[in-house]
């Protein structure tokens, strides 16, 4: 017998082939594929001499020590076994093949020259989570709850709250630390919604980054043992977030859905050594931390894009009117964002505005300024006018004028804008008592 | 000043005081410059003329805003922070008074008031202030009859043509004819005790313009042969507008 090399697929022909084959001849072959895969064989080409039962020449396919068939004979005729396009599958990872010939090929002194037979075969996975390819040592399901498939082999898991053995098949109860780090997810007593098992010490730990705030929402059914007077004397669902107790549940009545607003809860789970009850099921989300919605502290504050709800990373940017400077405490600010932080609070504090004041305006030299509205003041909008010391001055200004209006940059400015005070230029040749001749 | 008025408060607020060599005369421009004679700082033939410009700024004296010397005097003076005497004026040369022309600058602009203001300078183009017969005022704290005055003075004094100016000065024969160039004019009367004096170098010669209403200052008083004695010659103004605007723009 050929071992045929650990392939996951080939060819396997008659002696010979595709010329006639040998009288008195026997041969087999051993198809060995990797373990998690099945032989499946079929023959490309299959002529063989045929005969009542095939007696004389024939191929015998085994596997899983059974036997497959006994095959001879050509196409359409009407004695032997031919094959056809049959598919032959082991349920194992081995199938055995042999041929044998008799002594001749005559039929009415003629030798026929039959030319065998091609069969090609391939290694096709075996899905062991198929209930119909239970294991061979016939121990039932290859996992006690959750078979997983893959080509080539297969592993086991457990349904929440129990953990894998070391024999990668069965499973205990294990919830002493479940640990959920997705920002959303399913937890629930062992077995739910069938009873859970007795005697559990469950600790579920839904661990996700700051500032998310984690939102528990019941299934039902919700069924944990309770008693009419003692509340949960037997069974305890207790539910903690950051070490503060938010409740402990038992009964038939849902807690329903419970917003925790915090990023780290615990679900504790006690039950004593017995009891049918269905236990309960979790759906957990979570929505970023909420920050209060931030309200301006003056009619000159404003909020850019007020949005309806402000969440954890959320921000807002405040600005002042025109006119207005922010301010944070005595401090000028350029500009202010406030970010809601991780425990729903703002990193800093609103600001507000002040209405710019732009000081007393620059001395003239050799002149004055007067406001233009009262009372005199140096808020924004104030309006000054600069004049000399006439006659002996006389006022000298930009393009934009003598007006100045304090600016909501803080400074006064003229009419085009620009800082620049006038400037108050001697008059010249202007005496107050000219020199006046009356006598002539 | 001889044969002039006392000035009355505000009638000549451009007019300076100073005390460099002696006593001398200036007047205000814009607010921190004086106009004045150059041989008000070098004077001629003077054994002290080898003393620096920087010695002089320190020593000027200049005085704004009265009429009367003594309250000048307590008013205080205005420091000088820097001098500038026109290129062509030599002081050693006794006959030629050409380019007798100065700047001081005042360390501080002054605050203009009715009785501190400054006098204008004539328009470049405008040559009708030296026509013979144009008026103009002279006021000074010079000598009138021996007498430093104790007042300002101010007289009323024609312009005179440069024919007439030459012709008269030809009549004055001296060991050395003075120089007439055309950067002078002359102004007051042959026969009239009416004329500046010692004392009033440095003074401007101003004339209204009619025009503009304002008084200009056509001319800087800056010599003459005995006082009242004929005509007075003064620096033409209109001649060095390049010059004093060049170092007063500078600024």
């Amino acid at each position: 017998s050929s071992p045929v090399p650990r392939k996951l697929f080939g060819e396997i022909r008659s002696p010979n082939y595709p010329k006639p084959y040998p009288n008195n001849n026997i041969s087999s072959w051993d198809i060995v594929v990797p373990k998690g895969y099945v032989v499946k064989l079929t023959f490309r080409y299959f002529d063989l001499e045929p005969s009542e039962t095939c007696f004389y020449d024939y191929v015998k396919i085994r596997a899983d020590k059974k036997s497959l068939g006994r095959y001879c004979g050509q196409l359409g005729s009407t004695t032997g076994n031919h094959p056809g396009r049959k598919e032959f599958v082991s349920k194992g990872n081995r199938m055995h093949l042999s041929f044998h010939s008799d002594f001749s090929n005559e039929d009415n002194g003629m030798v026929i020259p039959y030319k065998g037979f091609l069969a090609y075969y391939k290694a096709v996975d075996l899905d062991e989570c198929d209930p119909n390819n239970a294991a061979e040592d016939g121990e039932g399901l290859r996992c006690q709850h959750i078979c997983h498939n893959y080509v080539g082999g297969y592993f086991c898991s457990c349904r929440p709250g129990y953990q894998l053995q070391s024999d990668y098949h069965s499973c205990k109860v294990e919830c002493s630390s479940e640990l959920f780090t997705e920002a959303s997810g399913y937890l629930s007593s062992p077995d739910y919604p069938h009873p859970y098992p007795e005697d559990l010490q469950c600790n579920y730990s839904i661990r996700l980054e700051k500032g998310l705030s984690i939102i528990l929402k019941f299934l039902e059914p919700f069924e944990i043992d309770d008693h009419q007077q003692v509340r949960c004397p037997y069974d305890q669902l207790k539910i903690q977030a950051q070490g503060r107790e938010i409740g402990e549940f038992c009964g038939k009545k849902s807690p329903g859905s419970i917003e925790t607003k915090s990023n780290e809860v615990d679900i504790l789970f006690f039950t004593d050594e017995s009891g049918f009850s269905r236990g309960w099921k979790i759906h957990y989300t979570s929505e970023r931390i909420r920050c209060p919605q931030p309200v301006p502290r003056d009619q000159f504050t404003i909020i850019r894009d007020l949005q309806p709800v402000y969440r954890y990373q959320d921000y807002f940017i405040v600005s002042c009117q025109t006119g207005y400077n922010l301010m944070k405490g005595n401090q000028k600010l350029l500009s202010f964002t406030a970010v809601c932080q991780a425990d729903g609070t703002w990193h800093q504090p609103m600001p507000h505005c002040e209405i710019v004041n732009c000081g007393n305006p620059a001395e003239l030299t050799n002149g004055i300024f007067s406001y233009v509205n009262e009372p005199a003041s140096n808020i924004y909008q104030s309006v000054i006018t600069y004049q000399c010391n006439e006659p002996y001055y006389h006022i000298v200004t930009g393009a934009g004028g003598d007006r100045y209006t304090c600016s909501p940059e803080g400074t006064w400015v003229d009419r085009d804008g620009q800082e620049r005070i006038p400037t108050c230029l001697p008059v010249c040749g202007k005496p107050d008592k000219p020199v006046v001749e009356v006598q002539r | 000043i001889v044969g002039g008025e006392r000035a009355g408060k505000g009638n000549f607020p451009w007019q300076a005081l100073t005390h460099i060599h002696g006593r001398g005369g200036g007047a205000l421009l814009s607010d921190r410059w004086i106009l004045t004679a150059a041989h008000t700082i070098f004077p001629k033939g003077s054994a002290r003329n080898n003393v620096s410009l920087d010695e002089l700024t320190k020593e000027a004296d200049i005085y704004l805003g009265h009429t009367n010397v003594d309250e000048l005097h307590k008013m205080g003076t205005h420091p000088v922070r820097r001098i500038f005497v026109h290129p062509d004026y030599n002081p050693n040369d006794e006959h030629n008074y050409n380019g007798d022309i100065a700047l001081l600058e005042l360390k501080y602009p002054v605050t203009l008031g009715p009785t501190v203001l400054p006098i204008c300078l004539p328009d470049t183009s405008n040559t009708t202030f030296y026509m013979d017969g144009y008026m103009g005022y002279v006021s000074g704290f010079g000598v009138e009859k021996n007498f430093l005055s104790n007042h300002l003075k101010y007289v009323k004094l024609p312009a005179v043509s440069h024919e007439k100016c030459q012709e008269w000065l030809d009549t004055k024969t001296r060991d050395k004819p003075m120089v007439f160039s055309e950067n002078m004019f002359c102004a007051g009367f042959l026969r009239q005790k009416r004329d500046t004096c010692q004392g009033d170098s440095g003074s401007v010669f101003t004339v209204l313009d009619v025009e503009s209403g304002r008084w200009v200052a056509t001319g800087i008083v800056s010599w003459g042969i005995g006082c009242a004695q004929g005509y007075g010659f003064y620096t033409k103004i209109l001649n060095y507008l390049d010059w004093i605007k060049g170092i007063i723009k500078e600024d």
